[in-house]
């Protein structure tokens, strides 16, 4: 099976997803 | 750290049952210090999040599992707990890397994501040294049970799936397997359920984007 797709952009963290950037 | 070959075999489970049996059920000092530098420090908050949803987690467990396997449940989660800080401190360091900032008040005062995180933690444990004693009746704990139990929605927890693939580098490679299942079931229906919370960050994008300027003429 292919590995894990690392989808995240650069700016992109738990805290720009969670909104409290 | 992008999964490779050599991580794959180098993980194995003994090394994270090693790492989370000798690991700390307290925050750890570092972790402590990332607290102490937010505006509002979220150190009781976290601390009385754990012990509220350890309740919660046991006792459903038990319901689900057998009685007889409380003990089990409890271990299990305590497990959960010793990872979900040290993942939660390998983000902390990356953010900190990332962002040049210390202070991650608003994140770390955030029950969703907190919730989130656990909830990832605990699923990896059981994922990973079984859902109950016995071989039969763990079924019923099988993912998206954590989020029930937690009262999770399943966009929220992906939310942090590959960031804890990326934080954790000692997770195997099936382990990474099953969260990546878990993703997958998420996208594929999990998060189209009707109290998801897709549909409101959709409306919203969509009122940001406003009218379309020059919709495209009717065809004859």
């Amino acid at each position: 099976a292919p590995d894990y797709h690392f989808g995240l952009e650069d700016g992109e963290g738990v805290r720009e997803l969670f909104d409290c950037d | 750290p992008p999964q490779t070959p050599v991580r794959a075999v180098m993980n194995t489970i003994q090394q994270l049952m090693m790492i989370l049996n000798t690991a700390s059920d307290q925050p750890s000092e570092n972790l402590i210090s990332y607290f102490n530098n937010c505006t509002v420090n979220p150190k009781e908050s976290i601390l009385k999040r754990v012990e509220t949803i350890g309740c919660i987690f046991k006792e459903k467990f038990a319901e689900t599992v057998g009685q007889g396997c409380i003990e089990i449940g409890s271990q299990r989660y305590k497990l959960g707990v010793r990872l979900y800080y040290r993942v939660m401190e390998s983000m902390l360091k990356s953010e900190e890397e990332r962002l040049s900032i210390q202070n991650f008040s608003k994140l770390l005062n955030d029950n969703t994501f907190h919730t989130s995180l656990l909830a990832s933690a605990v699923e990896i444990v059981m994922a990973t040294y079984g859902r109950s004693g016995s071989q039969n009746n763990g079924a019923g704990t099988d993912f998206p049970w954590i989020l029930n139990v937690l009262d999770l929605k399943a966009f929220d927890f992906y939310k942090v799936i590959e960031s804890f693939i990326k934080a954790e580098a000692s997770l195997t490679r099936e382990m990474i397997k099953h969260l990546e299942r878990c993703e997958h079931r998420i996208m594929e229906s999990l998060a189209w359920q009707s109290d998801s919370p897709l549909f409101d960050l959709i409306k919203q994008s969509k009122e940001r984007e406003g009218p379309a300027d020059h919709p495209e003429p009717t065809s004859t």
